[in-house]
Parts: structure tokens; sequence; C-alpha cells
């Protein structure tokens, strides 16, 4: 049996809005330890790291592991007739074909549930492991939503070049071309507003408007973004959640 | 012109 209790639907809601659009549908993976899914989008380009673990829950419990395959389109639908701020209750038994949902109305004395009908999905899982990572970036997700927006009127590609000091968002395309730098900057009265940049080498990478473009839908769910890049491989983008984090892994583009 | 990887590309299947 599984039973997870939110605090806020507006969490869930949010977790669900940033892998909609990515993926119609994915295994939730059920243990112990709390939720998590890998999924990747049709392209074979973009994968999703979902985990959210048990203390992300007011009340968390699972006898045994279990897979629930999820239409997050329908998922969508259904937690978007809750309030933000309801309770929100996921539920499955062990050998369940249906995910309970329960949303509680914390001022009115109103309870609404919902039997969602699961899926078997059968999709192969990439071993994606530990990364080195060559450079580090963490920002302001609202600013890395504005540039990755700004950038794509002018290219359907984003080329990131990350030096000791600075990130560059370049984008060249045939109406012209558009430069965004990035430097460190601590900012103590808001925290949240900090740039950070680490270096190991320096980076230049390209990756495909349209994914980020997908990746941004997560700025909602933390106010943080952090870039890990690596030399010739994907990008990973990172959004923290209260425990746990949602990752997005982007394949690059090369020269021919 | 730049050609769009995949993540196979980069990861194995498990």
């Amino acid at each position: 049996m599984l039973e997870g209790k939110f605090e806020e639907a507006s969490l869930l809601k949010k977790i669900v809005e940033a892998m909609k659009d990515c993926v119609s549908s994915c295994n939730f993976n059920c243990t112990e330890n709390g939720i998590s899914v890998q999924a990747v989008d049709n392209s074979r380009v973009l994968l999703i790291s979902l985990l959210i673990e048990k203390d992300t829950f007011e009340e968390y419990r699972c006898d045994r592991n279990i897979t629930l395959g999820v239409g997050l389109g329908s998922l969508s639908k259904i937690i978007g007739n809750g309030a933000n701020s309801d309770y929100l209750t996921i539920s499955a038994d062990d050998d369940a074909d249906k995910l309970n949902i329960i949303f509680e109305d914390k001022v009115k004395d109103k309870i609404s549930e919902y039997n969602l009908k699961l899926l078997d999905i059968d999709a192969d899982l990439l071993d994606v492991g530990p990364m080195d990572t060559d450079a580090t970036i963490t920002l302001p997700s609202a600013d890395f939503a504005k540039i990755c927006k700004d950038m794509k009127v002018l290219s359907e590609s984003l080329q990131i070049i990350v030096t000791k000091d600075s990130a560059l968002f370049q984008s060249v395309g045939d109406i012209g071309t558009g430069n965004i730098v990035i430097r460190p900057k601590t900012d103590i009265d808001h925290p949240e507003e900090s740039v950070t940049i680490s270096l190991d080498k320096p980076i230049d990478l390209s990756f495909g408007s349209k994914y980020l473009s997908d990746i941004i839908k997560a700025t909602s769910l933390s106010q943080k973004v952090t870039i890990k890049l690596t030399d010739q491989s994907p990008g990973v983008f990172e959004y923290k959640l209260p425990s746990g984090y949602l990752r997005f892994y982007l394949a690059p583009k090369f020269d021919e | 012109f730049k050609k769009q990887k995949i993540l196979s590309d980069f990861f194995p299947t498990k």
C-alpha cells in the first residue's frame, strides 16, 4: 500500500506541469524512501529524473515497492480540480489498477476524491549514473527562463560558453544574433538572487531551444536552477524540491 | 550546421 500526503496540492501540480509537455506518460516508482521517475521524451533528447523524497510529504508510507504507470495529461486534469492550498493525498493498493487522489480543503469541510486509471508502461531505462562536471552555474530560475525565451526568438540553438568568471548565452540566427553574459554575484540580502559559477574546464556547448523551453516549465518549482555542464556531454538542469529534485538531462548539438 | 545528439549516444540502456 502506498499513501502520500502533500501539505499543499500546488507542489504536485507544479511537478506535473513541468513534465507533461515533455513526456505523456511515465512510471512512478514508489519505495519506502519516496517516489522517483525516469522518463525520456519521444525524440530521445531530453530525460527527466524526478525524486520526491519521503520527507517532502506530510505523511508517507509505502509497504512494498510499487510501480504506477501514469498518464500525465490525465493526472494534470484531475489535480487541476483541487485548490493549490488543499492537502493532496495519493494512494494505491499493491496490485492497483488505479491511483486514488483526495483533496482536503483546509478551511471548508470539503473532501474531493478521484480515481485515475493506471497504465501499463514498458519503457527502457537509461543508466545516467554519476557524471563528471566541468562547469556548474547556479542562477535564479526566472533569469534562466528569460534567457532561454529571449534567445529562442533568434535561433533554434542556444550556445552556452562558460569561462572562469562568466557564462555567455549566445544565439545566432537568420535575423541576427544575441548575447547575454552573466557573472558571479553574491547577494547577502537576497541569496536567491546570487549567481555562482564554478569551473574546472572551459565549456562550449549548444542545446536545442525547443527542449530548453520544456525545461523552463519547471521554473515555479524552485527559485534557483543549477546547470551542470561537461564537455561533449548532456547538460544537467536541476530544480531542487523541498526534499528531492526535478532534473533534466539534455543531449547537446554537435558540429557536423 | 549542428546535429542534435540523442541520449543513448551518451548513456547505456539499463
